[in-house]
């Protein structure tokens, strides 16, 4: 594997959003780029990292492999790199490390790092292809606001897609909280756009704990996608150019 | 946590 790219900070923002949700995860690493599928400890959310070939320049990759990497580790090593650091990974067929060497494009500086990989056994779940009943498209910070306030009141949130909006609600022991967002475009400012494409209504309730904690990756990109069905995982999806992404499903809670 | 489903239980084991 030699995989080059071109701002270090990508790898580092995906690695900082999901390390508190996942600690061990393989890297596989084949011709169309670097994956990576994970739950966290108490099963309920997973995290599917897509990073394409085409996020690097150049990508390469002669044989499928597996990195298996602690991420705290990962972390560790990352916070090594400027932001603007150009960042290479580099791994031999059968490795015992993974190592990345950062470079200032400014400087002469190179700085070259070695981490240990671990055997992961981990297990791979299918996500099937879902026909969605509400997509909600929205600017990451604003979801970001919502999931955090919210959560001051309550450890649950209802989900509520209608053709009149999308309602955010929630109660708890000193009382009850709704943030509704309506479909919203603006012209001059497209990033604060609401999209709400609703084929039918649809209504769920999800832990905040975890939404609060996917919302780390807000700074990954401007808008975030939420996709909602009745009685499936909730979908948190982050857009990374070259059509790479960082996804989070969050498995409902369900009355009884 | 009460009626928190798993993940597991939506997707399958490849």
């Amino acid at each position: 594997l030699e995989a080059r790219l071109e701002q270090a900070n990508l790898l580092k923002k995906v690695v900082d959003a999901i390390k508190d949700l996942v600690q061990d995860c393989n890297f596989d690493c084949n011709d169309s780029g670097i994956a990576l599928q994970a739950m966290d400890n108490s099963h309920v959310a997973l995290v599917s990292m897509m990073l394409k070939a085409e996020s690097f320049s150049p990508f390469r990759c002669d044989r499928n492999i597996a990195l298996g990497i602690n991420l705290s580790s990962l972390m560790k090593v990352l916070r090594c790199a400027q932001n603007e650091d150009i960042l290479t990974l580099k791994a031999d067929d059968a490795p015992d490390v993974v190592n990345l060497v950062f470079e200032s494009s400014e400087s002469d500086r190179l700085s070259e790092y070695d981490i240990k990989l671990m055997d992961i056994d981990q297990e791979h779940l299918g996500i099937p292809e879902t026909e969605y009943s509400a997509t909600i498209s929205m600017p990451a910070a604003e979801f970001q606001r919502i999931c955090r306030d919210l959560i001051a009141l309550s450890e649950s949130v209802a989900i509520e897609a209608t053709k009149e909006g999308v309602k955010f609600s929630c109660s708890g022991d000193i009382g009850n909280g709704a943030v509704t967002l309506r479909s919203h475009t603006n012209v001059e400012k497209p990033e604060l756009n609401v999209d709400i494409a609703l084929s039918e209504p649809v209504a769920l309730t999800f832990s905040l704990k975890y939404l609060v904690n996917f919302c780390k990756a807000s700074g990954l990109s401007g808008t975030v996608k939420l996709c909602l069905s009745s009685e499936v995982p909730l979908l948190v999806e982050y857009t990374l150019a070259s059509n790479s992404y960082l996804r989070f499903y969050l498995a409902p809670k369900i009355g009884d | 946590q009460s009626g928190q489903k798993s993940i597991k239980s939506f997707f399958q084991k490849r």
